[in-house]
């Protein structure tokens, strides 16, 4: 199974590696095995550098870049594994109008071999949903379905 | 697998029976603050064998169950229902030949829990091996909770490499 | 100073109450020493009731409703204390339509007392702004000042 | 007190002497993902006396000094300057007959800082104590910095103490 981890692990890395590059449309970034020689137990750090920016240590980064690199690294698991299913709880809330939509241009294009479900508070990533659940509540302390929109 | 149906009876603020139908392609999930978004995904991570309260905003498992509001009284079980569609990637090999398939979970206010797939009771352990290695468990890729971005940001190199494992 | 404590506590926790209801448009909360004997050493915990709900551990509550509820308390000290200058940053990205307005409607009233210094991404946010700095950065990775547009 | 200026000069992101003025009322900063503007909420922080480095993203203290882009060299010091206006309700008591005053804070990459208030040499120390009481240090009231928000609700009840006592 350290054979396997380690081929999982580098196919990881190059699509994490190209989403990234893509969602900060340049730059460059890698996951890397903090302890070379024991891929069985060593952990993962992940190395990210924004176009223009110089590598720094990923702490520095903004709320919104820490965000995109993690999208990019859950999702590159998720091309990987070729997932079916996947459920994102208001994941968008830290980012800015461009990165919602290189975000949304993401989810069109894995929509075709996923089905995705979101939560949202933002408007433009509805408008790329297929279907609108609306969960209302109002006074009464019990959730209830109220629309469901075809778009 | 893809999920076609979510029925909810009982489970957090879904105090009444509440039907969720889903599709292939994007399906999006609003409404105010508060009003039961995020309930709907600790009822599909309760539903496949979520074993750990807290995962699910708890504090104990009893939680889940809808506790009153002041319209209405606690109710005394909770029941999340969840109706899978086979799009030809079905992980769970026992089941790869069938069309769709069905896990159920219920707990009651007594304590007693009842599990079932397709119909027929099991233990929860079946319904958690039946999700192992398709992303979908607690710490798996295929669900991405509210927290979880941050979570991976700041968490320690260790536990980032648990998301990998799942995936290998 | 234990005298001291507590009686900046029990202003916090009137101001604290009237908020929450503000802010939640009725429902109780409030804030209450883990251990009564010791006030010198207690803990403080939060209880919160939204309209309509029942009394239940702070944590099932929602991502926006904890938002707020924080949101409160830090301004209730800041009430009590008459602070002159508030920096936030991006503490409105949890919240929905209908809060952002009552979030933004205390605003426009605190800063009759207050210096508020905002930083966010929310367009109904920035409307209620006297001045707006914008920062740029583009592929440079230096930040830099380009507008400052009075409203 | 209230601010009436920010000059940065090599900290973090702003390589170049930049100048954000301030008025009373509600100032909104704005900006795409990752352009700065919670570097300027770390630069207030820095300023008035931070002593943890963790506080403001950094590993170390020498981080926050403009480390390099693509397009410029690194620089070899930071320099934060606060211009404050006296609002009749200034803490400092040893100030508060002054209509404004002002402290910077620089730090070498050498490690060497110095600290200033209205242009003389102080310590930190001197500086950390300026803003006792005003809820602006770190752990405060007065700055809520993009985490804080989560921090209170999860924070043992303990933690949340010190909000409590920092205004007390
Ligand atoms: N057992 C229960 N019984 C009744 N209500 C419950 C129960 N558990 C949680 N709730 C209620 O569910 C609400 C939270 O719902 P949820 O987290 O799904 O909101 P949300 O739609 O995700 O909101 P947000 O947009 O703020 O994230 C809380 O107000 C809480 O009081
Ligand atoms: N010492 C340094 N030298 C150069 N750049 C730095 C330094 N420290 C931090 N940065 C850069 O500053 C950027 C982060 O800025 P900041 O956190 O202020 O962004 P932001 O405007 O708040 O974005 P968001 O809207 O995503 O929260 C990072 O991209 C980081 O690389
Ligand atoms: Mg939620
Ligand atoms: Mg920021």
């Amino acid at each position: 199974t350290s054979q396997r981890f380690v081929e999982t692990y580098k196919k990881v890395r190059e699509s994490f590696k190209e989403l990234f590059s893509r969602l900060f449309d340049g730059g460059k970034a890698d996951i890397i095995l903090s302890d070379e020689n024991d891929p069985l137990n060593s952990g993962i750090e992940i190395i990210a550098q924004p176009p223009g920016k110089k590598l720094q240590n990923i702490n520095l980064l903004s709320g919104g870049e820490k965000a995109l690199i993690a999208i990019s690294l859950i999702v590159s698991l998720f091309i990987i594994k070729k997932g079916s299913l996947c459920i994102m709880d208001e994941i968008d809330a830290p980012l800015d109008d461009l990165n919602i939509t290189r975000f949304t241009q993401l989810l069109k294009e894995l929509s075709n071999m996923t089905q995705i479900i979101l939560i949202t508070h933002n408007k433009r990533t509805m408008e790329v949903a297929d279907i609108l659940h609306g969960i209302t509540m109002e006074k009464s302390g019990i959730s209830k379905l109220v629309s469901v929109k075809l778009s | 697998m893809i999920i076609d149906k979510i029925e909810l009876s009982g489970f957090k603020s879904f105090a009444e029976k509440t039907l969720l139908q889903f599709h292939k392609g994007i399906t999006a999930i609003v409404g105010p603050n508060g009003c039961g978004k995020s309930n709907i995904v600790d009822a599909v991570l309760w539903c496949i064998g979520a074993r750990n309260a807290r995962n699910l905003r708890a504090r104990v498992m009893e939680d889940v169950i809808f506790s009153g509001s002041e319209e209405k009284r606690p109710l005394s079980m909770a029941e999340v229902t969840l109706f899978f569609l086979n799009d030809g990637k079905l992980f769970p090999t026992n089941l790869k030949e069938v069309e769709e398939f069905s896990v159920t979970r219920r707990l009651y206010r007594s304590g007693e829990s009842e599990f079932l797939i397709n119909n027929s009771p099991c233990r929860l352990k079946d319904i958690a091996e039946l999700f192992m290695g398709t992303g979908l468990g607690e710490g798996g890729y295929g669900i991405i909770e509210q927290d979880k971005v941050n979570w991976l940001i700041s968490a320690h190199p260790r536990e980032r490499r648990t998301l990998i494992e799942e995936a290998a």
